[in-house]
């Protein structure tokens, strides 16, 4: 039997916020360790790699390894009947064909159940090669939020450049061009507001707004995004899930024709 | 002008 509860179904909500725009269906594999995710978009151009401890859990149990494809519009759907200070249940039984959610409110005095069949996939697993990355950014995810927002008016992508000076993101297209800088600040008021730069080459690619601004509805999950460059290699994205897992978004750059 | 890239073409099937 496959149990995992979060007190928080929030956390959850919020998960699924981050990956409905880009993912149709994913497969969740479950295993002693966790609940894993990884999936590409329909276009093959990103791929999202969603990870859950089972220590990050109020409680787990997995009794065997389980492979479940589910619609994550459904699982949505079904999230969204979630109250916001309820708990999650996700139960599954070995070689199961549904999977359940239960919330359950605070004082207990409500409990619903919402089945969901579980969908066949054929699953095409990427492997990712280990990189050291030339540039690590760290700021507020709110900021990079924003800088995507604010510079999709102006194109479909987005030019990311790091140097000594810091990062330089812009954008252009027929209405004008727009860029907006941002340097190291380690002495912000709160951690979470900090800009940390660690560049060893200066770098310049570039993405796409559509993807990206997918990627940033992982806002809400954590105040600070990670930003992984190197020339030539997709950008990752990376979002920290409270104390539970990540949500790291892979993104393939555009090049020169 | 830029073309976009696809994903696997930096991550092969494990």
């Amino acid at each position: 039997m496959f149990e995992a509860r979060l007190v928080q179904s929030a956390i959850l909500k919020k998960v699924l916020d981050a990956v409905k725009d880009l993912l149709t269906e994913a497969t969740f594999e479950c295993s002693d360790s966790g609940i894993q995710v990884q999936a590409m978009d329909s276009a093959h151009v990103s791929l999202v790699s969603l990870n859950l401890r089972s220590d990050g859990f109020d409680k787990y149990r997995c009794d065997r390894n389980l492979s479940m494809g589910m619609s994550i519009s459904c699982m949505s759907k079904i999230l969204r009947c979630a109250g916001a200070e309820d708990t999650v249940t996700l139960r599954a039984w070995d070689n199961p064909e549904s999977i359940t959610f239960i919330f359950e409110s605070p004082n207990k005095d409500k409990l619903a159940e919402y089945e969901m069949k579980l969908i066949n996939m054929d699953q095409e697993h990427l492997g990712i090669p280990e990189t050291s990355y030339s540039c690590v950014i760290k700021m507020p995810s709110g900021e990079f939020s924003r800088i995507c927002r604010d510079l999709s008016q102006f194109g479909e992508s987005i030019t990311f450049a790091c140097s000594k000076e810091g990062i330089k993101f812009s954008a252009s297209g027929d209405y004008g061009s727009a860029n907006i800088k941002l340097v190291q600040n380690t002495d912000a008021d709160k951690e979470e507001e900090a800009v940390v730069i660690d560049m060893q080459e200066p770098l310049k690619l570039t993405f796409a707004c559509r993807y990206l601004n997918c990627f940033v509805k992982a806002g809400p999950l954590c105040n600070q995004v990670q930003l992984s460059m190197s020339d030539d290699v997709p950008l990752v994205c990376e979002y920290k899930i409270g104390d539970i897992g990540h949500i790291k978004y892979y993104l393939a750059p555009k090049i020169d024709d | 002008k830029h073309s976009q890239a696809k994903i696997t073409s930096f991550f092969t099937k494990a």
